[in-house]
């Protein structure tokens, strides 16, 4: 199982559709100060179901959707899709027969939100579901914001179950 | 269940000892149960002591030390069980050169298990990567995907990493 | 007393403008007083905009947009009442090499009103120095000052930040 | 009015006697991850009469007290002694005959703590005094720890008013 790309679209920084193919090995996200890297970042927390507005670093959800800039109006809506491949019987056996899963999220400004899997509306549940089953464990330590490292060793100790809870 | 927990545990504990180990270059560390009576409830301390020195509170330590702690203890639960990707957003910052070398050679080994996605600025990092993406703002407020076919040095002018003057 | 307070406010107001536009050539910023009423007991917001940006909460500013920000209030304040002496402990660890570069300037420019103390691991950052001071741990958990009136390169393997081999 | 140089004995990492003299301009320290550069500022940040065990990254005071390593005893007693030189009448008028002020802190692992200006045992206040005089302004602006630039930005509308207070 692993991750093939990422489609932004009217997210943060993105308003034009944006798509990262991602390769097997280390993929390196580089560029000046503030031109965008970790609002991709937030993207993959995003799409993974991730609700707190501290962690996307804004005060509403609707801050994730493009406001507008000097050269262009602010748009309606933000959309990230997620695409997994090389799936091996990992996820739910709904999916099994699929060799690629799309999780796909959308936010409006009027706050209804949606999310799609394979672009069938379903619920966050569904999405967290197949992401515990494949290892990324939402809770888990699959994304480090900058700056946030030291978070796994700062937390209390009841906190830190969850670390082996996630992967056990 | 409780069996599960304890092993889990137990290999998370020993890769943590071992990844500790290679970045620090001794020393030790590991996890320990605050109530080994109630291993369900039971919180966790987190015990660390690079090579030379005497134990104290993770607080003591540097931001370096503290950040390859908290590395060691991340890579050690994707040995456990690998988890497919993980991201990790300029978590080099802290690190001397000698420590950025572990990372990168720790980093590479570890793609055998995850997909790595690293956002850095530092320029070793950047050359251990199998792809290169740069993020622009030639129009402010527009963050735009920049081709990496270019030579190195071309493409670090075109992220604006060097000025091109 | 009311008045200082308006005239420091002032001072530090415009300081932080200029820097500010240095820093991010262009944008503007602005402390704003939350109870003009009320001077002697008012809390103070602070507005931030890069160029070509729309203004938004701090908290979305980059990594690096939030330490140039706090770095030009920091220096504003110097400027409106110049302290002597100031210790800075690896700030410069989120900027990319253009702004590391801004950053040096700012710094030099500001030693004719303090003296500054700059603990770095930028390479850059260290070739702007007047004095240098390695710090090694030869003996693990001891600290050593390395007389630095080595040639740069042999100072650099001595304090460990490249390796000599 | 300047830093001249720093005295640091039996604090944190520096068992033995180590002095930092101070030039105009830009003094850098440099040195691989864990080698003691943090814990110079925070000898500085000390002797200035810092309070918070948590600014200085320990749980009690006595933290601040070389602990002992492989290869040494733990020492009974923190010492650390600043040295202000070219004096322009800044500061009380106590001091002024002085081209020179040391302050000195120690703190014996029994708790016990002194404060010393020119050899003469004080208080913590005559220390502040003359910070504040010289415009170090103790809760000022003048040190940076490691990781805490953001400070300045996040602390509520209230806090900000002391940087400007601190600098009228
Ligand atoms: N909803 C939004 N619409 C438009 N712009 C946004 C939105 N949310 C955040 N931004 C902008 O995104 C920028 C920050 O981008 P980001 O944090 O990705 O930078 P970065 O590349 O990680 O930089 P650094 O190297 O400094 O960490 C800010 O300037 C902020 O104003
Ligand atoms: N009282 C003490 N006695 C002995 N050692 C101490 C004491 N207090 C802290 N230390 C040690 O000091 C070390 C941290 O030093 P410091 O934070 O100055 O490193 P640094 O040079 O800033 O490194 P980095 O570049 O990673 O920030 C830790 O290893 C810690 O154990
Ligand atoms: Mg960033
Ligand atoms: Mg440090």
């Amino acid at each position: 199982m692993r991750l093939r790309k990422i489609e932004i679209f009217g997210f943060k920084t993105f308003p034009e559709k944006t798509i990262l193919t991602f390769q097997p090995g280390i993929t390196c996200i580089v560029g000046p100060n503030g031109c965008g890297k970790s609002n991709v970042v937030d993207a993959i927390l995003w799409v993974m179901g991730e609700q707190s507005t501290k962690t996307l670093r804004g005060e509403r959800m609707e801050d994730v959707i493009f406001f507008g800039c000097e050269t262009r109006k602010t748009l309606g809506m933000a959309e990230v899709t997620l695409t997994i491949g090389d799936i091996k019987g990992e996820i739910p056996s709904r999916y099994s027969e699929y060799s690629e899963i799309e999780i796909t999220r959308r936010l409006f400004r009027s706050g209804e939100s949606e999310y799609l899997i394979n672009k069938v509306p379903s619920r966050l549940k569904d999405i967290k579901d197949i992401l515990i089953d494949a290892g990324i464990g939402f809770k888990g330590h699959s994304v480090i914001e900058q700056g946030r490292i030291e978070k796994i060793l700062t937390s209390t100790p009841e906190d830190r179950r969850a670390i082996i809870e996630d992967t056990a | 269940t409780k069996e599960m927990f304890l092993v889990t545990f137990n290999i998370i504990n020993e890769k943590f000892q071992q990844l500790f180990q290679m970045f620090f270059q001794g020393g030790s560390a590991r996890l320990i149960l605050t109530d080994e009576n109630n291993v369900l409830e039971s919180g966790i301390e987190i015990f660390a002591q690079p090579p030379g020195k005497k134990v104290s509170q993770l607080a003591l330590l540097s931001g370096g030390e503290k950040a390859l702690t908290a590395l060691s203890l991340l890579f050690a639960t994707f040995l456990a069980r690998p988890t497919p990707f993980c991201v990790l957003d300029e978590i080099d910052a802290p690190l001397d050169e000698s420590n950025t070398e572990r990372f990168i050679r720790t980093l590479r080994d570890m793609t055998a298990f995850s997909q790595f996605i690293v956002v850095t600025h530092n320029k070793r990092t950047m050359e251990a990567a199998d792809t290169l993406y740069g993020v622009t703002m030639e129009d402010a407020g527009v963050s735009r995907l920049v081709s990496v076919n270019l030579s190195r040095r071309e493409w670090a002018e075109e992220v604006g990493l060097v000025s091109s003057a």
